[in-house]
């Protein structure tokens, strides 16, 4: 799974 | 952005503005679970963080704004303004069982073991169970007021939509995040129920109340 810590949604 | 985060979005505006109108309007907050908007307003404040490092849109970030403004006035509403009418007695949940093991399964399972990171997971758990106090105060008086029943209804169609947002994602842009995901599923799975019993009660003009 990604590893993101740019959250895009509410 | 597609249509069903779009839609989702402005179902999850819709059933804030609808809970402020009500108690407004009614100088009431009869039937509102004061905790389940606490929680509420932890869950924004905890993942809009974020407005404070990373700018994403100008729609996000004035969503955001509302959504963290509007948790607040409602506290203050219940709390504050129309204490008198907060129904305390029925509002029984005891939320640390929700906060704990919250806050302990963020810490577990997150994407980036951050501060920000944690507290942004720890938001989206606590997100999916945070109506509950407001279910179980229903269960235990056996009734909600119909504009009560629509504000969840908004509330439960805004999760359902970003399902489908993230189906549509998955398969358009190849985007997953598997933490959100789950706590959505666990989140919609929870309204069920309720979605039952507004399909065929309140959408036939009859009260919610639920059987003794």
């Amino acid at each position: 799974w990604q590893r993101r810590t740019l959250h895009d949604e509410l | 952005m597609n249509v069903f985060r779009l839609t989702g979005d402005l179902s999850h505006l819709a059933a804030i503005i609808i809970l402020l109108l009500k108690i407004w309007k009614s100088r009431s907050c009869a039937g509102i679970s004061g905790k389940s908007q606490i929680l509420f307003a932890i869950v924004f404040t905890t993942r809009y963080l974020d407005l404070l490092t990373s700018f994403i849109s100008l729609y996000n970030t004035s969503m955001k704004l509302i959504y963290v403004g509007c948790a607040y006035a409602t506290v203050y509403l219940i709390y504050v303004k129309f204490r008198a009418t907060y129904d305390g007695n029925h509002d029984s949940f005891r939320v640390e069982f929700l906060i704990v093991p919250v806050g302990g399964l963020a810490v577990l399972i997150n994407h980036s073991f951050a501060p920000l990171e944690i507290l942004w997971t720890f938001s989206i758990y606590l997100e999916s169970v945070a109506i509950l106090p407001q279910l179980f105060m229903i269960s235990k008086t056996g009734e909600a007021e119909t504009i009560t029943t629509h504000y969840l209804f908004c509330l439960g169609l805004y999760r359902a939509l970003y399902l489908f947002n993230w189906v549509w994602r998955f398969y358009f842009e190849g985007f997953f995040d598997m933490i959100a995901i789950v706590a959505g599923l666990v989140q919609t799975v929870l309204y069920c129920d309720f979605f039952y019993l507004y399909v065929t009660k309140v959408l036939k003009g009859k009260k919610l109340s639920l059987p003794a």
